[in-house]
């Protein structure tokens, strides 16, 4: 069993270097465990390395969603959802993020719920809800209803 | 296996609504309370989550005001098979779940859903303000994460 | 002391529901102190009641904000600093948004960070800052330079 | 009161700046990671808070890597007056706090800004990611925002 974890461990932390690689174009990360327990680092490009914490809420975003696609590649699961991932990444990462998204909607279904249009603009499908008379609506099922 | 539809009863702010899921990637939209977020919930709801997970204090709470039972119904195609899972909250307030109409254990529902794939954890299903989470969580709790993943 | 409390409650929870009346264009809110605390709630305009901790990211981040407004009327601070208290609402909240903090900025000094669009159109300075040779730079200090 | 000048040398991404803050309503923006959040941790550094509560395990993360020294001065306007009120963390890690170049004990700093109607609470420090917790907070906990209002 432990065995198992260690080797899971090994093949996560490089799915999760490579995938921080890919979404900030550049830098690395690692997975390492300790006596504290699982611990992150990450490097990000053209910067000096601090500690986790001390990242920006969009660099966390992304640091995070790293993970969840290191974690796909070794458990995948038949359907992810992400409510608002996007909520503090600004014009440029929402590229990456949904970028991301589509790579891996070709090995999952994946349903985003973003109100940025830098992120709406990118995705294959769009559905619109709405709050009328008290109850919600859908309002569209539609190819790029919203660019 | 794939989600295809989604068809909502009395569920929160729906009071009746089918959502088809096309193939590719999908992106729900709209103004602040229309009820995007409360899509999420269904789709967990069928999967399992419990009501303080579902942003509900008691289950009673995930049923639409003003009406006494609600129902989440999934779609779901698994290679040429179509499935039908789904959830119920009765007006006394149990739940009742069903695969293709037939009344099935929470445990057997489970059970299946993991077969076809469906899995419904944090990093599977990230909820409204809760991305961050896993590069803010201590290391004991993600060690627990990866215990999950292995 | 306890009357103390009793009275600021009464006049917090008058605050309280006006504005939420005010960032919802409607319906109105309560603060309550019972055995559990001091309870919030909200009703809002052309919804049925539901508890807070039912309310949507955006209606929720509102809430909040009339919160704070209603705080500052009773316990004025000298500074507001809000960072991405709009990173959940739509570009009509950010407008409500953003007209509250220019109403607060006439009795408080208020700084916003925000990567909204909506609500950066509406501020009377801005502030751009940006990463160049591994430290921040601030690049303006201006009146609407990102309109 | 009025905070007029922010002036940080080697905090966090900073090397050397100098932000002026205009009268009105004032926005800061810029991409992610560029050190936006980190000016709102400059600020509340110099008025009292501990590294926990800025996004750092110790005090010594907030000094600029590869710095050895860090520090934060408030140019603050009261009146006719000119204060200025700064924090310093020596490479020995030890802490100063100043008020117009004279050193002065935390607990003086927290009065005079205090007197000055500078409260650097939950309710008037919003800080990222956090602007729903007061709805989110437990009863309890909002009972004693409650508290400090009163
Ligand atoms: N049991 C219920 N009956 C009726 N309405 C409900 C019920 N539970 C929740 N709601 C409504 O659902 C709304 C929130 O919906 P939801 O969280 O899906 O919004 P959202 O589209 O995600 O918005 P945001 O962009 O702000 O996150 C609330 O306004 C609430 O009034
Ligand atoms: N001690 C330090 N030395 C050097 N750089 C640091 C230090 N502490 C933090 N940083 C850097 O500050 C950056 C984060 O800055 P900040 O949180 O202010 O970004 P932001 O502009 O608010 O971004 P976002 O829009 O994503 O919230 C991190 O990338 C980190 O590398
Ligand atoms: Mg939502
Ligand atoms: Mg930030």
């Amino acid at each position: 069993r432990e065995e198992v974890v260690e080797r899971t461990l090994e093949r996560l932390s490089g799915a999760f270097d490579e995938q921080i690689r890919l979404l900030f174009g550049g830098g690395g990360g690692e997975l390492r465990l300790t006596e504290r327990g699982l611990e992150m680092r990450v490097r990000l490009p053209s910067k000096k390395p601090v500690s986790i914490d001390s990242l920006s809420g969009g660099e966390k975003s992304l640091s995070a969603l790293a993970f969840i696609l290191a974690a796909q590649r070794l458990r995948p699961s038949s359907l992810y959802v992400f409510d608002e991932a996007d909520a503090m990444l600004d014009g440029v990462n929402c590229k990456r993020y949904v970028r991301a998204l589509k790579e891996l909607s070709k090995r999952a279904q994946v349903v985003a719920i973003s109100l940025k249009k830098e992120t709406l603009e990118e995705v294959d499908h769009l559905i619109g809800v709405t709050m009328r008379d008290g109850e919600s609506k859908i309002v569209a099922v539609s190819r790029e209803a919203a660019s | 296996a794939a989600l295809d539809i989604i068809r909502i009863v009395n569920f929160k702010s729906f009071r009746r609504a089918v959502i088809p899921l096309p193939a590719g990637l999908v992106a729900i939209t709209g103004p602040n309370g229309s009820g995007k977020s409360n899509i999420l919930d269904a789709i967990a709801f069928v999967m399992g989550w419990r009501a303080s997970r579902l942003r509900a204090s008691k289950m009673e709470n995930l049923v639409r005001k003003g009406s006494n039972a609600a129902e989440v119904s999934l779609l779901i195609r698994n290679s040429a098979e179509r499935i039908s899972v789904s959830r119920e909250i009765r007006p006394s307030g149990e739940g009742v779940y069903r695969v293709n109409g037939k009344r099935r254990s929470a445990t057997e529902v489970m059970e299946l859903l993991r077969e076809m794939g469906f899995l419904v954890d944090r990093y599977t299903f990230v909820t409204q303000g809760d991305i961050t989470s896993i590069v803010e969580m201590s290391p004991r709790e993600r060690a627990r994460l990866l215990e999950e993943i292995s």
